[in-house]
């Protein structure tokens, strides 16, 4: 299903998105 | 937990929305590229994907939708 595909694909890249504020809020000296 | 998510997802709002207008719009996102390790495509993708109305701004409560179904994943 290329419906479940693109939803997949956005979730990573929401995942990504989160991931890196979540590491540019701690991660910084 | 539910009120450490929504601050959580509030802070990340005004990251995004550096001007403090109440809603984010497809430039801000792409004014984060230089500093989170993702495309313009990516953030567009994003963008696209939280802005569950298609308006092409996101408020406050479709940015906090889109970051629980990630924390919830």
């Amino acid at each position: 299903d290329p419906n479940m595909k693109a939803g997949a694909t956005s979730e990573g890249v929401l995942a990504n998105f989160f991931n890196s504020l979540l590491s540019k809020k701690t991660g910084s000296p | 937990p539910g009120l450490t998510m929504l601050g959580k997802a509030y802070e990340f709002f005004q990251i995004c929305d550096m001007e403090g207008k109440g809603f984010i719009t497809r430039q801000d996102m792409q004014r984060l590229h230089p500093e989170l390790p993702l495309s313009l495509e990516e953030l567009e993708k994003v963008f696209v994907t939280l802005d569950a109305d298609g308006n092409g701004s996101l408020t406050p409560k479709e940015f906090t939708t889109g970051f629980s179904e990630f924390f919830l994943l």
